[in-house]
């Protein structure tokens, strides 16, 4: 493994959103994931519609919360195209979902794959920079009081209640941390990241991490 | 005269600002995470987790799936 790796460098990764008050950071961590996979393969970098998971994700419950898992099998199985942010931009509420005509520009989901990491974070790393920034939940408690510095304790496995994106890691210091974007806008924490640290699964990072291809 | 919102966020503030000072108590090395006031600081736990913690645990099976072999070192 790289010492350092983030695909924010590789020009991959939007800037950070901002939820605002809707419950959709498991809408923001697939659509940004969506994002990064389809920039990975060198198409451009746009700005995908979290509303139109919100709205149309039928199995989750929008701004009230939802699984990016459920989210991600869904986009899988309907192959919906997601549309841009700017045909379909984000209300912070829920609507009514949108159809768009077959023959609508969009980004459809080829395949994914979730994985429990727990103890084998070098592999999860691995996969990282194998399939381009992970989908992850995590306890995100402490959170709410987090200024900067790495995230080692306040928090637990197995109590997951949000939904967010790692986009690198950095092993060059005494204490290892995943690179984790958020969606709480970029006033929040590290500029929109928290810095997690890597090994022991802190916060439940390792427990259900997902790869999306398109 | 405060609004019964405004003195709502005041004891929210207050709360986060004892909070504030348990989480940096604890005497660990110089890159730990530090903790203070932020736009949530005036909502009280409950009332963020209900707003911004939307996401709920999905199970995933343990890497790697039985017949898979582990990803391979990438250049």
């Amino acid at each position: 493994l790289p010492l350092r790796f983030d695909w924010r460098d590789k020009h991959v990764v939007n800037p950070v959103r901002n939820q605002e008050m809707c419950g959709g950071c498991w809408a923001f961590s697939v659509v940004s994931a969506i994002e990064s996979a389809r920039a990975i393969q060198g198409k451009s970098l746009d700005y995908l519609s979290v509303q139109q998971v919100i709205d149309c994700s039928f199995n989750n419950s929008g701004c009230l919360g939802g699984s990016p898992l459920c989210a991600l099998r869904w986009l899988n199985e309907t192959q919906l195209k997601l549309v841009a942010d700017s045909q379909y931009p984000f209300k912070a509420v829920n609507g009514q979902c949108r159809h768009f005509p077959q023959s609508q520009a969009g980004v459809s989901v080829k395949d994914f794959s979730a994985y429990n990491f727990r103890g084998q974070e070098d592999e999860m790393a691995r996969a990282l920079l194998s399939f381009g920034p992970l989908v992850v939940i995590v306890d995100a408690m402490s959170w709410q009081d987090y200024l900067g510095g790495i995230i080692q304790h306040h928090c637990s496995s197995g109590e997951a209640n949000h939904a967010v994106l790692i986009t690198g890691f950095d092993r060059t210091g005494n204490t290892p941390y995943w690179m984790v974007r958020n969606s709480w806008g970029s006033s929040w924490g590290v500029e929109g990241y928290a810095h997690v640290k890597m090994g022991g699964n802190v916060c439940g990072i390792a427990d259900s991490v997902a790869a999306v291809f398109v | 005269t405060w609004s019964w919102s405004h003195q709502r966020e005041a004891a929210a503030l207050r709360e986060s600002l004892h909070r504030h000072r348990y989480l940096n108590s604890f005497p660990h090395e110089n890159s730990t995470a530090f903790y203070g006031v932020n736009q949530f600081s005036y909502l009280f736990p409950e009332e963020f987790k209900a707003l911004y913690l939307g996401s709920k645990y999905a199970w995933a099976p343990r890497y790697p799936a039985e017949g898979q072999r582990p990803i391979p070192n990438v250049s």
